[in-house]
C-alpha cells in the first residue's frame, strides 16, 4: 500500500458524505446501496464512521460528472481514466467524482460502482495506489463479484497505518495476492488450454505457456467474468476443446474464453452419487478419452465418449498411481506424464510405469 | 503518401504512452517543461517508473505488455504524487 504524499488524514473519526446527483445508469436505490456498501468496506476494519447527509456541505461530496467539470481534472469520455477524488482536506478535499460517461452498473457489465467507490473511498481516506495487483487500491479497473468481495489485506493495512484498528475485537482480515516464485505456493487447480497451462488459486490463475519464460498472473474475473473464485478441480477436454471447472457440487463449461452454458452445471450429471460434495483434482487422458476425478482418497474414471461413469467405481487412488497419497489438490496430463500436485509438491507420474519419476516444487512450471 | 499504418499506430502509440504519463507520472507537458528547471526526467525516466509500479520490464520503451497496462481503464488519480 502506498499513503499519501504528506501523509494527509481526517482529524475525526466521524464524517459525513453525500450523493450530490446520481447516474442515469442504474435505479438511485442501488447507487445509494453501493455507495453504502463500499463506506462499510473501510468502517468495518477501521475506527472511521460515515453518516450521510442530503444536504448542506458533507466531508465527502460524490457526484457524477461529464469532461471538464471545473475542477482543474476533466474527464477523457468513455474508458480512459473512469473517476477520480481528493485526499482529505476541506473543501474539495474527500470528494469523489465519477465520469458520467462511463456505463456505471451494479453487476459485471459495463463498471461496477460499488468496487469504484470503495476504491475512491481509499483515495479520500489518505491511501494512494497500491503496487500489489490484488489491492483495492491498484490502479487498473477489475471486475470481482460484489458478494464475494473481500478488502484484501494490504489495503487493511494500508487503512489502519492511517487510523489505527477498529473497535472490533476480532481484528478482521483480508486476502492476499499469491507471490508467483513463493517456494510454499499451492495450487486449487491445474489444467491445460489449447496448448497453455492455467494454474488456480482463489481468485486468480497463472497463464503459462511451456514454451514461453513468462508466466502472468491474472484475475479469473478478467476472462471469465461469471466464475467463482476458489475453483477445486479443472480439465480440459482436448477434443471438444472445452475446459471443465469445478467448484462443490458445481461445474462450468468453457470453450476458450466464452461459458458454453450460461449457468453452472450439476455434478450429478456426470453420474457422481450425492454422498460426493466437492472434487480434488480431475485430468483427462487423450490416449484413452478417460477422465479420472479425485475425491479424497478415491478416485472415478469417466469416458468421454459414452458420456457416462465407468462401471466399478470409484477405487483407491493409491491402487492405481503408487506413491499418489490422498487429498491432491491439481493434476493434470502433459505429454505421457501425469502431474499431481500436493501441497507444496508436484509428483510427476509415469502411466507406462505406474510409478512416481519425479518430484518437484508446485511451481517448478514458473521458471523461478 | 498515405501514413503507413505501422507509422499511425506508432504515433498514437506515442501519444497514449505521453498522455498516460502527463496524467499518472508527472511528465511535464512541453508547455511546461519549456520553463521548468533543469530536472526534468525525460519520457523514459518517466517510462520506467510506470514499469516499476505495474511490475513489468523495465525497459524504459513503450512496449507490448507497457502498451497493454496503458490502455486499461483505470482510477484517474496520479500513481506518483497527487
Amino acid at each position: 500500500y502506498v499513503l499519501t504524499d504528506g501523509n494527509p488524514k481526517w482529524e475525526r473519526k466521524n464524517l459525513t458524505y453525500r450523493i450530490v446527483n446520481y447516474t442515469p445508469d442504474m435505479n438511485s436505490a442501488d447507487v445509494d446501496k453501493a455507495i453504502q456498501k463500499a463506506f462499510k468496506v473501510w468502517s468495518d476494519v477501521s475506527p472511521l464512521i460515515f453518516k450521510i447527509i442530503y444536504d448542506g456541505n458533507a466531508d465527502i461530496m460524490i457526484s457524477f460528472e461529464t469532461g471538464d467539470h471545473r475542477d482543474n481534472s476533466p474527464f477523457d469520455g468513455p474508458d480512459g481514466f473512469l473517476v477520480h477524488a481528493f485526499q482529505p482536506r476541506n473543501g474539495i478535499g474527500g470528494d469523489v467524482h465519477f465520469d458520467e460517461a462511463e456505463y456505471w452498473t451494479k453487476g459485471s457489465n459495463g463498471y461496477n460502482l460499488f468496487l469504484v467507490v470503495a476504491h475512491e473511498l481509499g483515495h479520500s481516506l489518505g491511501l494512494s495506489h497500491s503496487t500489489d495487483p490484488g489491492a483495492l487500491m491498484y490502479p487498473t479497473y477489475s471486475y470481482t463479484e460484489p458478494n464475494e468481495f473481500r478488502l484484501p489485506q494490504d489495503d487493511i493495512n494500508g487503512i489502519q497505518t492511517v487510523y489505527g484498528h477498529s473497535g472490533n475485537p476480532i481484528q478482521p482480515t483480508g486476502p492476499t495476492t499469491p507471490v508467483t516464485c513463493d517456494h510454499k505456493l499451492t495450487f486449487d487447480a491445474v489444467a491445460t488450454m489449447r496448448g497453455e497451462l492455467l494454474f488456480f488459486k482463489d481468485r486468480y490463475f497463472w497463464r503459462k505457456h511451456p514454451q514461453m519464460t513468462e508466466v502472468q498472473l491474472n484475475f479469473i474475473s478478467l476472462f471469465w467474468p461469471n466464475l467463482p473464485s476458489g475453483i477445486q478441480a479443472a480439465y480440459e477436454n482436448t477434443e471438444r476443446d472445452q475446459i471443465f471447472l469445478f467448484k462443490e457440487n458445481k461445474y462450468w463449461v468453457l470453450s476458450g474464453y466464452d461459458l458454453v452454458y450460461n449457468h453452472p452445471k450439476s455434478i450429478y450429471d456426470l453420474g457422481f452419487p450425492k454422498n460426493v460434495k466437492r472434487i480434488n483434482a480431475a485430468f483427462n487422458d487423450e490416449n484413452s478419452g478417460k477422465t479420472y476425478f479425485f475425491v479424497g482418497g478415491k478416485y472415478w474414471r469417466y469416458d468421454e465418449n459414452r458420456q457416462s461413469m465407468d462401471q466399478g467405481y470409484p477405487k483407491k487412488i493409491i491402487d492405481e498411481f503408487r506413491g499418489i497419497s490422498k487429498n491432491i489438490d491439481a493434476a493434470f496430463q502433459y505429454g505421457r506424464y501425469i502431474y499431481f500436485f500436493i501441497g507444496t509438491r508436484q509428483f510427476q507420474f509415469d502411466p507406462n510405469v505406474k510409478r512416481v519419476v519425479s518430484v518437484m516444487k508446485s511451481n517448478s512450471w514458473f521458471n523461478c | 503518401f498515405p501514413v503507413a499504418p505501422e507509422t499511425e499506430d506508432e504515433d498514437k502509440n506515442i501519444q497514449l504512452v505521453k498522455t498516460y504519463l502527463q496524467n499518472f507520472y508527472k511528465l511535464e507537458t512541453d508547455k511546461q517543461s519549456r520553463f521548468k528547471s533543469k530536472n526534468i526526467k525525460p519520457l523514459t525516466e518517466k517510462l520506467k517508473e510506470m514499469q516499476v509500479f505495474f511490475g513489468l520490464k523495465v525497459t524504459g520503451k513503450p512496449d507490448v505488455d507497457t502498451l497493454e497496462v496503458m490502455k486499461k481503464p483505470r482510477c484517474g488519480v496520479p500513481d506518483i504524487g497527487q
